[in-house]
């Protein structure tokens, strides 16, 4: 049997230009990924892919991999990034351009804003069944968490509590005052 | 591992070296430089809640086992993408806000609580014996693609991370970095106001700009905390072993405000 499986294992998938993106905002992009759910083959890697194209001032809101580290390459315009480690410090705050590559280790703390009309990347990751836990938006771990635990954990009043909960439901988007200045 | 770590002659009995204080508590920690841990590949830690003390939500590069030697209480895990299962049955504002979220869980004294690493873990303690906990991180773990070093990621607060004294003793000759931050302080001001669409105020709160050190990693929750819990489950004592069954259908607000133990 093994030509049934092996011997015809499926060893290409395209995520660039994707028709299907598994995440898609109008204003603000899409991004595709490729794991060992939709591409067999990254099982036996223990690899994973993720495709993203980011329209001017999109932004990817603050997040990070469980199991895996992150290497991005960009492979078209350019972006602005912030990294955070444990500490609490920013130890990359800067623009990832064309050609250029930004290691992003397991658990540490990314964010992006794209600066060009379209800002395309490619980020390859070390585990096929990546894990992303977001700090904003939906199904964020802030969004997650009871209002009282966020209220006391940060010492915010319960109106404020509740603003850093219910504000924004997105994770991938174009903040509101970019929007207002685009339709200006 | 490097490769004289497991060549141990002789093994020693260690007690906690370092004890960073918090508002409701302390954190107790071993050295895992210490070639004892190294070989092992772990770290480990104990933390001391007093009532009302919070846990701030935090996660760590590796799989952890929280063992509880002593009291009880309450504990959250955030498993990202997964959905609020656990809401309010009434509106909590005008806005028609209401508040939903993960599942939150008890536990007593005896338990095993299993955290996978990344996942964010707060706990809290609502009755008047002091919660101990004892951590363990196993950081040799395959799914720790870090180095051997535990971390310890805050999502509050502005406290030293307790493993961080350790890591800098490795790091001779290294410029001091910044220190006391949790992962939202490192992120620029703007950064947070569009991804979390809330004003520059807030955003101050939320990198722990404006708070006393000395709150700590365990804050105290004034007044206790309220969280949507499911209902309260009654221990029949069975011969010798303790078993849990009889459950209420009513769905419960826990609450620990004032001296009693059990609703």
């Amino acid at each position: 049997g093994l030509e049934e499986t092996i011997c015809t294992v499926r060893l290409r998938m395209n995520i660039g230009k994707s028709s299907s993106p598994d995440i898609f905002n109008p204003q603000a992009g899409r991004i595709k990924t490729a794991t060992g759910f939709d591409f067999p083959a990254l099982r036996f890697l223990k690899l994973s892919a993720e495709h993203g194209s980011l329209n001017r001032n999109a932004m990817v809101v603050p997040h990070y991999n469980l199991n895996a580290n992150s290497i991005i390459y960009a492979l078209r315009g350019r972006a602005w990034i912030q990294v955070v480690n444990c500490k609490g410090n920013r130890i990359f705050d800067g623009e990832l351009e064309e050609g250029q590559v930004l290691i992003v280790p397991q658990n540490f703390v990314v964010a992006a804003r794209s600066m060009s009309d379209k800002f395309n990347y490619v980020a390859f990751k070390t585990n096929d069944m990546p894990t992303m836990a977001k700090l904003a938006g939906a199904t964020s771990e802030i969004q997650a968490m009871p209002l009282e635990v966020i209220q006391n954990a940060f010492n915010l009043e319960r109106e404020q509590a509740k603003q850093v909960k219910f504000n924004n439901r997105f994770n991938f988007l174009v903040p509101p005052r970019e929007q207002s200045q685009r339709r200006a | 591992q490097q490769q004289n770590e497991c060549q141990l002659e002789r093994l020693n009995a260690l007690k906690p070296d370092n004890r960073i204080e918090s508002e409701a508590g302390y954190i107790e920690t071993w050295n895992p430089t210490n070639n004892q841990f190294r070989c092992a590949g772990v770290a480990l830690s104990r933390c001391t809640l007093r009532r009302n003390g919070l846990k701030r939500p935090s996660y760590s590069n590796a799989p952890q086992e929280i063992f509880i030697q002593q009291g009880s209480g309450i504990f959250g895990m955030i498993f990202p993408g997964c959905p609020e299962t656990v809401e309010e049955p009434f509106e909590s504002d005008q806005q028609g806000r209401r508040d939903r979220h993960q599942k939150v869980n008890r536990f007593r004294e005896g338990d095993v609580i299993a955290v996978p690493p990344g996942v964010v873990f707060w706990m809290y303690n609502e009755e008047e014996t002091p919660v101990i906990a004892v951590s363990l991180i196993d950081t040799g773990s395959y799914l720790n693609q870090l180095d051997q070093m535990p971390r310890r990621f805050y999502l509050s607060g502005n406290q030293e991370q307790e493993f961080l004294q350790y890591q800098r003793q490795e790091v001779r000759g290294r410029e001091e970095e910044n220190q006391g931050g949790n992962i939202f302080s490192g992120f620029g001001g703007e950064f947070l106001e569009d991804a979390l669409n809330i004003d520059r105020n807030i955003v101050h709160k939320l990198q722990g700009r404006d708070e006393e050190q000395d709150k700590g990693a365990i804050v105290r929750v004034k007044g206790g905390l309220s969280v949507i819990t499911p209902p309260e489950r009654q221990s029949h004592r069975r011969g010798s072993e303790e078993e849990e069954d009889e459950e209420e259908d009513r769905p419960s607000r826990h609450q620990s405000r004032g001296g009693s133990r059990r609703n």
